[in-house]
């Protein structure tokens, strides 16, 4: 009943011992701890109703309720390896669905690699497919997500700051953009948590603590804004991000942008082959 | 040049709205894969040559078979990466990571190998500590790699071991096209895959 403990230098992080889920974060240079779950859940994307026959596609994300569904209800079969570079838990639900965590011995960030799709739509329904982060941050309705990599902007939900926003989608009118980085942030415990992610996508917080990243979406209808095709993805999607958790201080803020182009530029391998001794090659 | 301005066309094509929102038709995102594989596999094999080059005039260059020709895997996020292949044959396999960025990256390598017993040594430190992860069947070796600014260090990787796998440790190892299928504490059979 333990939980399995993931741990080097800069950060303790735990998980269930029953299904290898995240608990909790602790930074151990400022010594806080922050409780954390993540869930995959999916939104049923709008064929159309009585209100509209917009259907949610490639341009319009429209969901047709306001909750989402878990994605996921089995319990994974879970594998640890442990090593003197990384130590890591691997969630096994199927081939179509493989989470990662990957703690290396010299980071201060947790990995995760999420393994999504092809999406079943066997049920004839599409689905829009998120990974939610919940914490015990209290963010004042507030979250960051960044333009081209550079410049943080602020959210709010159901707010925007140059007109008086009318809320029609609960859901879908607080996703924007998350090209690199995005953090919700505790003002009065200085604590913040960011996410960076490998791509473009959506992002929320429709609750306080908790931030919602888009995963992949395959949706039947077309949405009628010009493409002329449903938005039918019906490839699998590899994903790398890191989730730290840290204080609030300059030192913070300048820190995770190189993390974000540490995974937009990836070190590029490249091989020869030689009979020489390694001395000699060198 | 010719090869980079292939790469430099198709990033041109891919700034339309459609290629960056993602709401193309589905054979027109294809023809964007398309282009962006092919543009990438031009500039890619720019970079072998340069660094190839760069080997040559720092390296021995007294006789052509002293030049090595360095090669880029698109495969690394495969299973089997077919440049770490040779060492199953006892081969050495040099690897030369480049960093594209301004600034010296400490950052963890991932590679697929064929075997499980392998040393890695850098070109300057020797022998370092690696890490080799078994993962349904396939064989991820890990090591730290540091790389200058702009710049590429080389690692070696070499086999250790002798040409037998230890059944109680590996119950299963795909090896090219066949699977060696173990169990009780020695190799069973070996049938095709």
């Amino acid at each position: 009943n333990d939980p399995i403990i993931l741990e080097n230098d800069y950060i303790n992080v735990q998980f269930s011992s029953q299904d290898g889920s995240i608990l909790s974060i602790t930074n151990k240079t400022s010594g806080v701890t922050s409780s954390i779950t993540q869930e995959y859940i999916w939104y049923n994307p709008s064929v159309g109703n009585d209100d509209s026959a917009q259907c949610s596609g490639a341009y319009i994300f429209r969901p047709v309720e306001d909750f989402a569904y878990p994605y996921n209800n089995a319990t994974p079969s879970v594998s640890i390896i442990r090593g003197e570079i990384s130590s890591s838990i691997r969630r096994f639900w199927s081939n179509e669905m493989v989470q990662t965590f990957r703690l290396y011995s010299n980071a201060d960030h947790l990995e995760v690699e999420e393994i999504i799709g092809p999406i079943d739509i066997s049920d004839g329904i599409g689905k829009e497919i998120v990974s939610r982060y919940t914490t015990t941050l209290v963010t004042d309705q507030t979250w960051y997500s960044d333009s081209q990599g550079m410049e943080m902007q602020k959210r709010i939900t159901n707010y925007r700051p140059s007109w008086n926003l009318t809320v029609v989608q609960p859901t879908s009118g607080n996703y924007v953009p998350v090209n690199a980085i995005a953090y919700i942030q505790d003002p009065n415990q200085s604590l913040q948590f960011t996410i960076v992610t490998d791509r473009s996508r959506g992002c929320a917080s429709l609750r306080d603590g908790q931030l919602d990243m888009m995963m992949h979406r395959r949706t039947l209808k077309d949405d009628g804004r010009g493409v002329g095709q449903p938005m039918n993805e019906s490839t699998q999607i590899v994903t790398t991000s890191k989730l730290i958790f840290h204080d609030i201080s300059s030192y913070a803020q300048s820190h995770y942008r190189p993390a974000a182009l540490s995974l937009s530029h990836p070190l590029l391998p490249m091989f020869t082959t030689t009979q020489q001794s390694s001395n000699d090659w060198n | 040049v010719d090869d980079i301005v292939i790469m430099r066309e198709v990033m041109g094509i891919a700034q339309h709205h459609d290629a960056v929102s993602g709401t193309e038709q589905q054979h027109v995102a294809d023809d964007y894969a398309e282009r962006l594989s092919i543009g990438n596999c031009a500039s890619l094999e720019t970079i072998n040559t340069v660094v190839g080059t760069l080997l040559t005039a720092n390296g021995n260059s007294k006789s052509a078979a002293a030049t090595p020709t360095i090669s880029f895997c698109p495969l690394l996020n495969q299973s089997i990466c077919p440049a770490t292949d040779p060492l199953s044959s006892g081969t050495s396999v040099p690897v030369l990571i480049y960093n594209s960025l301004s600034w010296t990256r400490n950052e963890p390598v991932r590679i697929p190998i064929p075997i499980a017993n392998v040393t890695v040594t850098s070109s300057s430190n020797g022998s370092i500590t690696s890490q080799v992860n078994q993962i349904n069947g396939t064989f991820i070796l890990e090591f730290l790699a540091t790389i200058p600014p702009l710049g590429y260090s080389t690692y070696i990787i070499t086999s250790t071991a002798s040409d037998f796998v230890e059944p109680n440790s590996i119950p299963a190892i795909i090896i090219q096209d066949e699977i060696i299928v173990s169990g009780g504490g020695k190799i069973n059979e070996k049938v095709s895959y």
